[in-house]
């Protein structure tokens, strides 16, 4: 099963044109691997980013060289999972 | 019994699927489970059925999951059916509704990609079938449909998570529905249910311009996120696909448009701000309940207007 130890989700609220053009030369970073939650299309629609553990510098490093300021809106997602599935499992216990 | 079941939950595919029958057995005189065709790997596609009698009457369309790690979606139609099913006869417009009209409701749009969210990987969410020449396995069914496909909003790289397809209609479970929608030939309505982002959409995905019946399609969307606020106040945007989220070509809605289903309408399911796909199950019932007025709203009026 694919684990995501480390993988943060991270939130960036849109604030001009020229962010949204900087975050679209995000998508084409192949190497990044990075997973949009909410892709970068407008300025009143926030842009969701899962970050792959081995990419969280270069991103940030990348926004911050740009001024674009982001939350961490997961820290751990692999915790947020791990949370999911105990509670699935204990769902599943008390129904049978 | 579908009385002990927990809609509040999550559940595999199997439950899902366990729990269809119960549903079916508990209300033999309105619901039946058709096998609409089998996925790639070979499992059955359920649709339910509402119906209360006669042979292709009016119908609406109702299907989730299209992308399997949106799991809100899949659980929110659970709960729907239930209601849809315990509803009728108790609750007045739902009953006028189905007297006249047939519901049809896919749950699992994309069964083995809902299950190797459960087994292999929870950010799965295109289907799995083999792409010839790639590692990369599967297809987002939602840019597959016969709607501008490999136009712009999709990608031709099958690593992608908006990879077309090497076709349109090339995924068979795209194919199947697209089979029993011509088969039927009387839907008046095709509602795709995704999440999340709190969005009311109608077509067009794949250009920009209106669709002749945007004022209309523009005002039933208004008033149905109108609906859905009151109960928890939750925000929606309504509009058009490529001008409130992104030109996206080979969507479900558009296919369905251009096959003369007006009432054409995806949603995008609550978020509440921090989980995205990832929303706890405690807010399963909340999501459910809000979106039900939204969609009752919509099939009441599409009853009310035929064309």
């Amino acid at each position: 099963e694919r684990v995501f130890t480390g993988d943060q989700v991270i939130r960036i609220n849109v604030q001009s044109e020229e962010d949204l053009q900087l975050l679209r030369v995000m998508e084409t970073q192949e190497e990044w691997e990075l997973d949009f939650w909410l892709h970068p299309v407008t300025t009143e629609l926030p842009v969701d980013i899962r970050v792959p553990r081995s990419s969280l510098s270069s991103v940030k490093e990348y926004l911050h060289a740009h001024a674009i300021a982001f939350t961490v809106v997961m820290e751990n997602l692999q915790e947020v999972l791990d949370e999911e599935k105990a509670e699935m499992e204990m769902n599943q216990m008390q129904e049978r | 019994s579908t009385r002990s079941f927990n809609f509040g939950a999550y559940h595999p595919l199997e439950t899902i699927y366990s729990w269809m029958d119960t549903l079916v057995a508990q209300y033999p005189h309105l619901v039946t489970k058709e096998e609409i065709g089998r996925s790639y790997e070979n499992r059955p596609m359920y649709v339910l059925k509402f119906s209360t009698g006669g042979n292709k009457r009016p119908a609406i369309w109702i299907d989730l999951g299209i992308h399997s790690r949106e799991w809100v979606s899949q659980a929110t139609g659970v709960w729907t059916a239930n209601k849809i099913a315990s509803d009728y006869n108790t609750d007045a417009s739902l009953t006028s509704l189905l007297n006249t009209m047939d519901i049809y409701m896919l749950i699992l749009t994309n069964p083995d990609g809902y299950a190797y969210t459960h087994s292999n990987d929870r950010m799965w969410r295109k289907t799995r079938s083999k792409n010839p020449g790639s590692v990369c396995r599967g297809v987002d069914p939602n840019r597959n449909w016969d709607a501008g496909f490999a136009g712009p909003g999709a990608s031709k790289n099958p690593c992608s998570d908006s990879y077309h397809g090497p076709s349109a209609h090339s995924e068979i479970e795209i194919q199947n529905v697209v089979n029993l929608i011509k088969s039927h030939g009387n839907f008046k309505s095709f509602i795709s249910v995704h999440a999340y982002s709190q969005l009311l959409m109608y077509p067009y995905g794949y250009n920009c311009r209106d669709v002749p019946h945007q004022q209309e399609l523009d005002t039933i969307g208004r008033t149905a996120v109108e609906k859905l606020a009151v109960l928890y106040g939750t925000r929606y945007k309504v509009g058009s696909i490529c001008k409130i989220i992104y030109q996206a070509s080979g969507g479900s809605i558009d296919w369905s448009y251009n096959l003369g289903i007006k009432y054409s309408f995806a949603f995008e399911l609550r978020d509440t701000g921090r989980f995205g796909f990832l929303l706890p199950a405690n807010q399963i019932i909340p999501t459910a309940t809000e979106t039900w007025q939204a969609l009752k709203y919509i099939m009441v009026y599409v009853r009310d207007h035929p064309y």
